[in-house]
């Protein structure tokens, strides 16, 4: 089992839309695939139509140590993708859960119990909220690798620093193994005069670790999770099903499972 | 001095690229306009390139007590433009006050010290990060207005109910007088589908609050920032500049500054 943080505090770069259209092309691909939604929008959620009542199972109640994970996992539409979703709830987790003793391993014990409980996925992926607190600690002490979504703008490689220093401290102190698997370029398009400039500069820090193709822009990936679908469901043709297909042989690759 | 929250949890959606633009435009007109930028990321202070060095003043050392507003406003390159930038040691914010008396009235506190020695503005714009922890909180407290940065995509309006019922509770319990003076649709393009449900979606949950023009895409607008420009420095003729110009003029009606 591959556990993966897709992870950026900056906001709106495509971590939820990589989550679900990465995770609908490696289950499509044969594997058996679980997504996390980490995020208190619950928005990965929503995007499957699983927002789990008020009190039921979900990521909240699991932190808070009144659910497992076999509770909390449900399948999806597609064969072979599962997720643990969560609910509003989540946005006390910060401040409920902060003076627990071990608050950012809550969620490695939670995959421990359910791998010890017979519990399996070949790749697991997290989609963390747009910030650095206890929710994407927990998602980085609980992974064995990193993805980070990437939006081709100026901001892009102004945060980088910041993730890779608190990845540094999740390294030395809680999760030695822990390192980036790939950088995905998203929102991507050739006319901005502005993303080569970026491109150049993500290529220099990053270099191999830069994924291949970029997730070019199209709307339809906005428009799914309206329809609760993933690309390739709601529009198997097109170039962003064609994109995360790429990127998930790619990936599959890397990770050892292809 | 009228005080507006640029605010919405959802990652992306233009908070930071309003505030810098509208806050420009404001000052165009001739309006004192104060920039707050309480995001860890630092995105405001960076696109004016004025990021304090680690212990200097800043948002960071006012809300630790360490510093008065009057030690970390700065001017910028634009006349009537003042910001209070902070730095990366902002992130440490949420945990390290969140046991101090009065949390979520520290920067309503600094106002009113800054106002009390002579400090004067007559818009103050605070740029949220993408939570609603306490540094969003914050922000809610001291506001006399909310001003919601929306993009018209499917998430829009999910996250909207939970920032209402946070700021109900604010009112409630902290500040009665607080209300949403405009949402201001961002990153908009006609070709969108998608765009036109949101929208409809939008006109019937807030009517006259949502303000026009929209602010089309344009790349300059993502382009300016790694100028250290706002939008009419670096193209002022551009659409972009018509847009937050015709914002500016609507805003500063709705507030009686006109
Ligand atoms: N390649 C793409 N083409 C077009 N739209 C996209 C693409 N990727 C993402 N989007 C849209 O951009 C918006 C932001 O994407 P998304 O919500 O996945 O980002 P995020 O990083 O998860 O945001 P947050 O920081 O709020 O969690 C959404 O409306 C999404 O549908
Ligand atoms: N109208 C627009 N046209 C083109 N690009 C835009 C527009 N508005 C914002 N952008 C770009 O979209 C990205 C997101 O905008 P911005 O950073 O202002 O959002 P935000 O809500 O402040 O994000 P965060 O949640 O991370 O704080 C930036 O690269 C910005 O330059
Ligand atoms: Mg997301
Ligand atoms: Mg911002």
């Amino acid at each position: 089992m591959k556990v993966l943080a897709v992870i950026n505090q900056k906001g709106g770069v495509g971590k939820t839309t990589a989550c679900a259209n990465l995770g609908a092309a490696l289950a499509l691909k044969g594997l058996r695939v679980l997504l996390v939604d980490l995020d208190p929008q619950a928005h990965l959620s929503i995007s499957f139509d699983q927002v789990p009542p008020v009190g039921d199972p979900s990521i909240y109640t699991l932190l808070g140590g009144r659910h497992g994970l076999v509770d909390v996992v449900r399948s999806t539409s597609a064969e072979r993708l599962f997720i643990a979703p969560t609910n509003l709830d989540l946005s006390g987790a910060e401040t409920e859960f902060s003076a627990e003793i071990g608050r950012e391993t809550l969620l490695r014990d939670a995959f421990d119990d359910w791998k010890s409980a017979g519990g399996e996925a070949d790749v697991v992926l997290m989609d963390c909220p747009p910030s650095l607190g206890l929710l994407s600690l927990n998602a980085l002490v609980a992974a064995d690798h990193v993805l980070l979504p990437v939006q081709a703008e100026f901001y892009a490689l102004q945060g980088m620093a910041q993730l890779l220093d608190v990845m540094d401290r999740v390294r030395r102190r809680l999760n030695p193994p822990l390192d980036v698997i790939g950088v995905l370029v998203g929102l991507y398009s050739k006319q901005r005069r502005l993303s080569h400039e970026v491109l150049d500069e993500l290529n220099r820090h990053f270099g191999d670790l830069v994924l291949h193709p970029f997730v070019r822009v199209n709307v339809r990936l906005a428009e799914a999770p309206s329809h609760a679908q993933t690309i390739f469901e709601y529009s198997p043709r097109s170039g962003a099903a064609e994109d995360f297909s790429a990127l998930a042989d790619l990936l599959a690759d890397r990770l050892g499972l292809a």
